[in-house]
């Protein structure tokens, strides 16, 4: 039940070119896993790419750690690269390893193979052994790994001191952060690719998860588990856990909060312990009403004390364990969320400061003062050209990255200047400018109103209001459902 | 809703985590636009890869193959103006209008709704054992006069702010429903005046309960959909 895919990493929308270029490889039909089996049967082949549309995949000669080739963005390509030239960790004693160490553990520099000076010696390149460069190598199954003869006449050879997969790259705290290249449980079944639905069918598709690094096979912890773990190309065992180190080093202090939360609140350690709706939080350490795996003792960087709301999985916000047997968990969303930390270039907003003449309301003079806007802000003439999340301002009489419906063209009079913020829609909510974020076609800038001003309107009559399109409803069904 | 009762309210929204569990509610203004409240998102520029909305079903969790069901991925996550806790989202793509799913109006700029109106508040969210609550609820809420409200809240009471007045019966709000709508009925139409927020109690006999005011940000609701 292992796919053929197992021994490739994935490079989703990229592809991988020769340089200079080369005339194109031939393509043959056949879904990436058929691609993966030529590959994989093919001496020469170390990596495919994979056209998702067309269904073409190209085997190509070389990696992504080969001389003279570049990576490209190309959004039709997945790159599949051979494992075992790309890990810079052995499995075993590393007689597959083909990665590019050339060092020895004591900092030697290695003899290429095909080289016999200053050491003569047996082991001489072949189509089939491996022996490329000067790279470590494991030719004879070495218990102590790959290793290689050293460019030092006193040292004959040396190992290079290669770490296994599993200590390689160690974890913190549950491992949820762990992007290393272990691939097996700790009973030695290989992993299923997360982006596989077969031996086992499981809600962690990767581009779900975008967060969560749920590459090709590797074990991970996307669920708040005790540790890292894969499901199994075994299809009588759905999931296992994987051995992987605890560093020693103690993990990075979170961004602790007590008295409101940022993000997703796994930094929350403040003493709410009861949901909205008045029920109190079950103890972390209790197994009654609800059971769970939470236990205290095996989340230790995530405070699970007495009955407060924690979020030790990565779920939207801090939650808890109800008491009450028929509510199992409830989001704590009624503790706040901390204030976003967003400040104007330069100085921190200030609306208490002294305000130039011209920045008064209705006065003629253009209004300078940049810590502050009166109004709307219609008339501020600032230098402010970032907006509250930070991000630069798109130049008022640039077309890119948003082609602006106003410029300083259509608004002349508007003093679209540069980048700066302004407010030539006399927007109610103050300046703001175009994004050099894609993503973010406009936002407000990180300027505050001078003074607080009154926005509520008198009530309109009823019969001053149309509303097209909207707000209807099929009232039958209102009593058909109840 | 505590208080409430089983109802149609065809704009409200349930949003559903990657897991395909309803966290918060929300309100189809257009047929590729939700408002819902900041608080229940991780950040304004939050991934929201695997997160969806569910529409056209009466039902918390409705058995596959419902057909009325929709399920429609979140494409991205805009924050409204700071104080105003509001926050869109931008679907993949178009729900289908139909005799479960509709549009609700957004008011006037700074529309003020008057005090005694009756409004609706609709989720899928804690019943507090006085509804089923696997379906959606709907609550009627009388809009409470701005300084009146602000008197019981001694002051507190934001211009953001919609109250509406605490009942003899506990009826309001509760965890589930944030993000959802408070709409009410104006020239025959139902209209978004206020969004759930977050509150410490639920459904409190003594106290106004509060709602973002939506007239404030109307505004920037059409420039987010026009931009």
């Amino acid at each position: 039940h292992r796919s053929p895919l197992n021994d490739f990493q994935r490079l989703r929308a990229t592809e991988l070119l020769p340089v200079p270029a080369e005339p194109p490889v031939p393509a043959e039909r056949g879904p990436a896993e058929l691609c993966a089996r030529r590959c994989a049967a093919s001496l020469p082949c170390r990596a495919f790419h994979h056209d998702r549309q067309s269904q073409l995949c190209q085997l190509l000669p070389w990696t992504q750690h080969s001389p003279h080739v570049r990576l490209q963005r190309n959004i039709h390509y997945d790159l599949y690269q051979k494992k075992e030239f790309l890990r810079d960790c052995i499995v075993g004693d590393g007689t597959s390893y083909r990665g590019t160490r050339d060092t020895t553990e004591r900092g030697l520099r290695c003899q290429p193979w095909r080289a016999t000076t200053p050491h003569d010696h047996r082991f001489l390149p072949s189509p089939r052994n491996g022996l490329e460069e000067n790279f470590c190598r494991n030719p004879d199954r070495d218990k102590r790994g790959p290793w290689c003869y050293t460019v030092d006449p006193n040292t004959r050879h040396q190992s290079c001191g290669i770490k296994q997969c599993e200590d390689a790259v160690c974890m913190t705290c549950n491992g949820e952060d762990y992007r290393g290249s272990v691939d097996h449980t700790e009973s030695g079944i290989e992993c299923q690719r997360w982006d596989l639905q077969h031996p086992h069918t499981h809600p962690y598709h990767p581009h779900k998860y975008p967060d969560k690094g749920l590459d090709d096979n590797y074990c991970r912890n996307p669920d708040g588990s005790e540790r890292p773990w894969c499901y199994t190309t075994d299809p009588g065992q759905e999931r296992g856990y994987c051995r992987i180190r605890l560093c020693k080093k103690r993990p990075r202090a979170l961004n602790v909060t007590t008295g409101c939360f940022r993000g997703k609140g796994e930094g929350y350690r403040g003493r709410v312990n009861v949901t909205v709706s008045g029920i109190p939080c079950q103890r972390w350490d209790a197994q009654a009403p609800h059971q769970h795996l939470f236990v205290p003792e095996k989340y230790p960087c995530k405070d699970l004390r007495e009955n407060y709301c924690r979020n030790p999985d990565g779920s939207e916000a801090p939650w808890c364990f109800t008491a009450r047997p028929t509510v199992r968990v409830a989001f704590c969303f009624h503790i706040r969320r901390c204030p976003d930390e967003l400040g104007a270039e330069g100085e921190p907003p200030a609306p208490t400061r002294g305000v130039p003449a011209g920045c008064q309301p209705g006065a003629s003079a253009p209004c300078l003062a940049s810590d502050c806007y009166h109004g709307h802000g219609e008339r501020y003439r600032g230098h402010v050209s970032k907006t509250r999340k930070g991000i630069t301002c798109q130049p008022w009489a640039a077309q890119a990255p948003h082609v602006p419906q106003i410029s300083p063209a259509t608004h002349p009079e508007a003093h679209l200047e540069e980048n700066y913020c302004r407010n030539p829609d006399n927007d109610s909510h103050g300046p703001w400018c175009y994004t050099m974020d894609p993503r973010t076609p406009f936002d407000y800038c990180a300027i505050k109103p001078c003074l607080a001003r009154p926005q509520l309107a008198p009530t309109l009559p009823a019969d001053a209001v149309a509303f097209e399109r909207c707000g209807q409803r099929d009232e039958r069904l209102q009593l058909k459902g109840r | 809703v505590v208080g409430g009762q089983p109802g149609n309210s065809p704009w409200t929204v349930s949003i559903r985590n990657r897991a395909g569990a309803h966290f918060c509610g929300g309100s189809l203004v257009r047929e590729q636009w939700v408002v819902s409240t900041r608080q229940c998102f991780a950040s304004c520029d939050a991934d929201l890869a695997g997160y969806e909305v569910q529409l056209g079903t009466l039902f918390k969790d409705p058995r596959p193959g419902d057909p009325d069901q929709q399920s429609i991925p979140i494409l991205r996550i805009v924050c409204g103006p700071s104080e105003s806790q509001l926050v869109m989202l931008k679907l993949a793509r178009p729900a289908t209008l139909n005799a479960r799913v509709a549009l609700i109006c957004l008011p006037p700029e700074r529309y003020v709704v008057p005090a005694g109106t009756v409004c609706e508040i609709a989720g899928w969210g804690e019943t507090r054992g006085t509804a089923d609550g696997s379906v959606l609820n709907v609550a009627r809420l009388p809009v409470m006069a701005h300084e009146e409200c602000n008197a019981a809240l001694r002051g507190r009471l934001r211009e953001g702010e919609l109250c509406t007045a605490p009942l003899h019966a506990g009826v309001g709000a509760c965890e589930g429903d944030y993000g959802g709508p408070l709409a009410c009925l104006t020239a025959d139409c139902w209209v978004l005046e206020g969004v759930i927020t977050p509150s410490r109690v639920c459904a409190r006999t003594d106290q106004p309960a509060l709602f973002i005011r939506v007239s404030l940000y109307v505004d920037w609701v059409h420039k987010v959909m026009r931009m």
